[in-house]
């Protein structure tokens, strides 16, 4: 299975 | 009061066209160093980050730092309207809700006025931090657009791997597979048309190739762009605007469960 995150969580939020 | 004039009014044309298939509404922030744009698409997978320095527009006034809300639709309309060697100015007062766009001729015989009603766009703002990446490849965009298209006959994905001996990009589906390597140029004539590869660590990460044919709408906005990679990261796709501004896409990998 092949997944895509979401972008969000791979930046903080501010 | 937000004052900027582009001189060059297709490069705001070129923007939008390579924006407006990713994102509907964006919000630009407009501070005394410059204006900048961070939106997303409605799913999530991308971020696109625009900046673009005071430098690049004369005259540029911003008393104070102000949001303006726009929806791409319009926007691109109204640019639509500019034609390409027109100087486009941006104007906003504090306190009413439309923003101005008024676009001159070269010889100022020709001005037109537009206005766009803002919008109040609720968006959550992230920290793009800088970031080591394992792999830098700057390339020519024509190249990078020509990649993209070819492997997406094959495929939904597109695997890009990074070694010393070069940029792998692969594409397999029903139908067969595809590889194209491309390696760091030794001697070519024009700098745009080098290929230049920064090799930190090897790395192997595979993205949709459906968002990374959108950002290669950008394409006429510079001949280069340059990739970022790093395992387990987003790819960071950027597209220098002349020499103040970028325009920067950034991509979640697929990962395997």
């Amino acid at each position: 299975l092949i997944r895509q995150r979401d972008i969000s969580s791979f930046f903080p939020e501010i | 009061m937000f004052e900027a004039r582009l001189i060059q009014g297709s490069v705001l044309k070129k923007m939008i066209d390579a924006i407006k298939d990713i994102v509907t509404d964006i919000n630009l922030d407009c501070s005394s160093t410059g204006i900048s744009v961070q939106a997303m698409d409605s799913g999530h997978v991308c971020l696109v980050l625009i900046e673009l320095g005071s430098d690049g527009f004369e005259p540029y006034r911003c008393d104070r730092n102000i949001t303006l809300g726009l929806g791409l639709k319009a926007l691109s309309v109204v640019v639509r309207c500019a034609n390409n060697d027109d100087s486009i100015t941006i104007k906003a007062q504090e306190g009413t809700d439309n923003i101005n766009f008024v676009f001159e001729s070269p010889n100022g015989e020709k001005t037109s006025q537009f206005e766009i009603k803002l919008m109040d766009i609720d968006s959550e703002h992230l920290g793009i931090p800088d970031t080591e990446y394992d792999s830098v490849v700057k390339m020519p965009s024509h190249e990078f657009q020509r990649i993209c298209r070819d492997m997406s006959q094959l495929g939904d994905s597109i695997v890009v791997a990074c070694t010393k001996d070069g940029i792998q990009f692969s594409a397999s589906g029903d139908m067969g597979s595809g590889k194209i390597n491309l390696r760091q140029s030794s001697l070519v004539d024009k700098e745009e048309d080098q290929i230049n590869i920064e090799l930190n660590d090897p790395v192997h990460l595979t993205f949709a190739l459906r968002y990374l044919n959108y950002f290669t709408k950008a394409t006429p906005l510079s001949p280069t762009v340059t990739l970022s990679l790093k395992a387990e990261s987003p790819l960071c796709v950027t597209y220098p605007i002349g020499d103040f501004g970028s325009m920067k896409f950034f991509l979640a990998p697929k990962i395997d469960d």
